[in-house]
């Protein structure tokens, strides 16, 4: 393993323990700025592990990040561990997001699905989903983005248990769903929700669940044009941007449908590299490139969310 | 273990209903155990689909003999897993 996390190999996939160990190594490094909070354990009773990276205060309005929740998008997880160590360099050299610091907190859950990230390793490399088992049915797992209570069981996502897009047998029935949903509801000022998916190049923002636009469309959308130059502005890499229903497709009980209903106006889902060569399958080489692209991206909706505190 | 050997990716970007909607019969055939990359969303959205070895051929001549075109994304699924697999063991070493 790594001996810190100046020497961890960002350029490469690390293994579940890999990436557990490379937190708890940030947070020795760190102990006055990053934290790791257990929200929950999941179906298979893995720790749900969220870093909190915090300069201070109590409460304060704050932004969150998830990666990995479909356990197959390996370049987000591993973007995730390329943030978590650019969140703490931009502090101790004061550029990047150390003003957003000062104001408010970072929460990053690196892996959002332990269970399916761990299977993926050792017994299927495409899995997506969760491992849980419901009754009645042979087939494993439900999509965790298609499990949130935002229009769940409608169309844009199947009934049938052994479909990739399975919402479950009610929303929230994922302890990897309602361990955010909790931790969401009890924090109670989180002003900045990005949920992190591969693969397309799309910056995407709520509904995903109906055609009818969000209250703050105009705005959500002017933020998704910034934060897209921004990112295209590294290495040209193109994305689209627009409201998930009218980008991709129709998706019920999708996670920023419910943070924004929750009243979470700034939220957002990435959908990183690539458009089609590699898919799933991204090469190592190129986590970094997509770390640094998306980090710049998602700065501008950090920044926006600080400057225009609601 | 889950290996792949022999599963292809294939990519199709309908142009058309006719098209869309013969993509979209496909969605519904369990037996052949497709994973959908990317679902069908709608004309000139490209559609992936990794295709496990066994229904290679069905689905290639259900595609043809349609007329819908196709290219292939990823040749061999399993050699990019195990060049994944590979490079994961040499950056632990």
């Amino acid at each position: 393993l790594a001996l810190s996390t100046t020497t961890f190999n960002y350029a490469a996939y690390h293994t579940l323990d890999e990436i557990y160990s490379f937190m708890d190594m940030l947070v020795a490094e760190n102990p006055n700025l990053v934290s790791k909070l257990e929200i929950g354990r999941s179906t298979e009773d893995r720790p749900l592990y969220v870093l909190k990276f915090s300069t201070g205060g109590t409460s304060r309005p704050a932004i969150w990040i998830d990666t990995g929740i479909h356990s197959r998008e390996w370049v987000t997880q591993a973007s995730g561990v390329w943030f978590a160590k650019k969140i703490v360099d931009d502090h101790a050299n004061n550029e990047g997001v150390a003003s957003i610091l000062e104001t408010m907190d970072i929460f990053l859950e690196i892996v959002t699905n332990p269970d399916g990230f761990a299977y993926t390793q050792t017994k299927n490399r495409m899995w997506r989903k969760t491992r849980s088992h419901h009754s009645g049915s042979i087939c494993v797992g439900v999509d965790p983005n298609r499990n949130w209570d935002a229009g769940f069981g409608g169309p844009g996502a199947s009934g049938n248990p052994c479909l990739e897009t399975y919402h479950g047998p009610y929303a929230n029935s994922e302890p990897e769903v309602k361990s955010i949903v909790d931790f969401v509801k009890s924090h109670g000022n989180i002003k900045a929700f990005v949920s992190i998916h591969s693969y397309s190049q799309l910056l995407l923002y709520p509904y995903g669940y109906t055609t009818t636009p969000v209250p703050d469309q105009q705005e959500l959308h002017e933020i998704s044009e910034k934060a897209v130059a921004a990112l295209s502005s590294l290495y040209g890499t193109k994305y689209k941007y627009g409201s998930i229903i009218t980008t991709i497709y129709q998706a019920s009980g999708g996670t920023i449908d419910w943070t924004y209903n929750q009243g979470i106006k700034y939220s957002f889902t990435f959908e990183l590299r690539d458009t089609g060569l590699y898919g799933f399958l991204l090469p190592a080489k190129q986590i970094i490139p997509t770390a640094e692209e998306t980090w710049l991206g998602l700065k501008v909706i950090m920044e926006h969310a600080r400057d225009n505190m609601y | 273990t889950e290996t792949f050997v022999g599963h292809q990716v294939l990519r199709i970007v309908p142009s058309s209903d006719e098209e869309l909607q013969k993509v979209q019969e496909l969605q519904d055939l369990e037996h052949l155990k497709l994973d959908f990359w990317l679902s069908p969303r709608g004309l000139g959205y490209p559609v992936d689909i990794r295709v496990p070895f066994p229904s290679l051929q069905s689905v290639k001549a259900h595609l043809e003999a349609s007329g819908v075109p196709y290219s292939i994304m990823i040749e061999d699924v399993q050699a990019l897993v195990d060049e994944e697999e590979m490079e994961m063991l040499r950056s632990s070493r």
